[in-house]
Formats: C-alpha cells, structure tokens, sequence
C-alpha cells in the first residue's frame, strides 16, 4: 500500500453496478467512471500512477494528446471511501457526443488500497456543486454548462423538491414508513442522493427498526428469501409524495454508524435511485423524482 | 437537444472480490461511516 495514504474503504462503491464511458484527449483515451452526484472531481489513473490499483485499469497519457495542458497543481480527495492524490491537468473530455474542452481533471499518481484493482471503474466523474469540489477544481457540468453546451441546466428530468444545502444534492424527507407507520424519520429528516452510493443506508437506530420490524423477522428466521416479495414496502414521504420501495431493492444488510453532525442522514443511493428516474436541476437547486414506467 | 450518456452494466466490486476470494477481508478492513463521504472532515 502506498505509504502517502493509507488504506481507504470503498463501501460506497462496493455494489454499484453501473458505469458511463468517456474519452479523455485528442484522439480520446477512454476510461470507464461513476458518474457520481455525491462528488464533485473528474479523475482517472494516469501513467504516472504506480500503485496497484493502476495496473489493471486504463491509464491517462499525456503524452498521447495533443491537447493536454499541464497545471501545477496537485489534487487529494477523500471520498469517505477511499483517496486518491495526484496532479491537475486540462483537456478536452468527449461525454454524452459533448465535447467538454479545457476540462480540468485529476491524473492520479496514487491510488489507495489493493482492493481498488478489483473495481469495475477506472475513474469518477463528480456530478456534485463546485463548492465541495477538491483544489477548486471545475466539475464537469459546471464547464460544460459555463460553455453554454447544453441548453438547460440541468441533467435530468424534473418534479420538483426543493434542495435544502447546496453542496451535495441534500433533500428533506417527510417520513419514512412501513405499513402506514413511521419506523424512521418520524419528524422529517435529510438525505442526499447519490449516484455513487449503492445502497439505501441511515442511521443506525432507525435501520434497526426496520430489521426490528416482525415480517422481516419472521423472513430471517426462516432464512426463506422467496418470501423477501411478502415483505412491505419502505415507503419515502418527500415533499407529501410517497415514494415507495419494494423489499427486493432493499434487502441487504448495511453496517456501520452514523457520524452526522446534522441530526439524521440517509443516503439514497442506487438502490432508491434505481426505483425512480432522478433528476438533478442545477438552475433551481432541486431534485426531480419521477416513478420509472 | 437531449444528450444521453448510456450507462452500461458491469460485474459489481462486490462481486469481483467475491469471486477472489478477497470479500471477506474486504469488508473486515473497511467498516467505515458511508456518510463519511460527506464529512470527510470529521473523519
């Protein structure tokens, strides 16, 4: 393990599953990345990358482009789940038949943990707001809305919930129930959607609750998962619309506690977001649910 | 004018280090708070 960083969990990533292609450079060098709205920063492994998470995964050249501009500076994210540290660079970043010229993105020189070399991504791509964004680095969107690329800002379709911080997509949520009762989140609480979270994960207690809950019981005990469809839904109050999820997105055991400093935080992670198309509307700070047809 | 970025499906990390055998170790090692990502701060 590199001796700069020390090993970094990838909890986070561990179940997501899918992934978005971009080319990097002239001609583009594609790298498979998350496309993550609970981060802000571009990065990809580049030659200058020795650990060994890099030696199975695409790897950035700048030699091979004609349009790389180099920087002086350095960049050092923490994901929660895992950092990596490298050196900042521009190019023009080809994404969706866009092209995003004067990208500025993280070539990585060191990437944490061994187990990196198993993840099915070489990259992210951070979909969060400039203003958690490492080195001040210019995400994606921002550049490519700043260009006046797209011609609305915004990156998917919109309903309407009102943002409550502006830094990741953070939302208040009303309640969460099960069988018409409140078993989390009884006085409203905060979430944050995450495409680069997997899971649907809270805070411990009210996820005990939950697993306290006598169907769910009942279906452990038996160890019978053909019975997880006899299970309730979770149902998500947001903004007085419920939005329910079904026991086969949510059965799978999430450990570890909570360090909010706000009170009570749930990740709507992939598997919230998979139930619903997701939009993410810069112009107005909202996020946007719609049911998937 | 809609720009679309496909997203395709791949074998999950999870899966990956399963089928190496490295699961178990994985998930001795890393027990951190995911909502570390956000405070990384307080971390």
């Amino acid at each position: 393990a590199p001796t700069l960083i020390d090993e970094q969990p990838l909890e986070n990533y561990l179940d997501v599953e899918y992934f978005g292609t971009i080319g990097i450079g002239t001609p583009a060098q594609d790298f498979t990345v998350i496309f993550d709205t609970g981060s802000s920063n571009l990065w990809v492994p580049s030659v200058y990358c020795s650990s060994l998470a890099c030696t199975n995964h695409n790897l950035f050249n700048p030699q091979d482009s004609s349009t790389y501009q180099s920087t002086s500076g350095t960049l050092s994210i923490t994901y929660g789940t895992g950092s990596m540290t490298g050196i900042l660079g521009y190019d023009t970043v080809q994404v969706g038949g866009i092209s995003d010229t004067n990208q500025i993105f993280g070539l990585s020189e060191t990437e944490p943990g061994s187990f990196l070399y198993y993840a099915p991504f070489d990259g992210i791509l951070g979909l969060a707001y400039p203003s958690i964004s490492s080195s001040g680095a210019t995400p994606v969107f921002d550049n490519i809305w700043d260009q006046g690329l797209v011609s609305q800002d915004l990156f998917s379709v919109y309903l309407s919930c009102k943002l409550v911080a502006v830094g990741y997509w953070q939302i208040s949520v009303d309640s969460i129930t099960m069988n018409g009762e409140a078993i989390a989140c009884a006085e409203g609480c905060q979430a944050i959607v995450d495409t680069g979270t997997s899971l649907l994960t809270g805070p411990t207690s009210p996820i005990a609750n939950i697993q306290s809950d006598r169907s769910q019981r009942e279906l452990r005990r038996r160890g019978d998962c053909s019975a997880i469809s006899s299970l309730p839904d979770i149902v998500f109050t947001i903004n007085g619309i419920q939005y329910p999820v079904p026991p086969s997105a949510y059965i799978l055991q999430v450990r570890g506690a909570w360090t909010p400093e706000s009170g009570e935080l749930w990740i709507l992670g992939d598997v919230f977001i998979r139930q619903y198309f997701t939009v993410f509307d810069r112009a107005n700070n909202q996020v946007g649910l719609a049911p998937v047809a | 004018i809609i720009y679309k970025v496909p997203l395709v499906r791949k074998k999950s990390l999870r899966r990956n280090l399963s089928e190496h055998g490295l699961l178990k170790d994985f998930l001795k090692k890393h027990n951190r708070n995911p909502a570390s990502k956000y405070f990384p701060q307080a971390e």
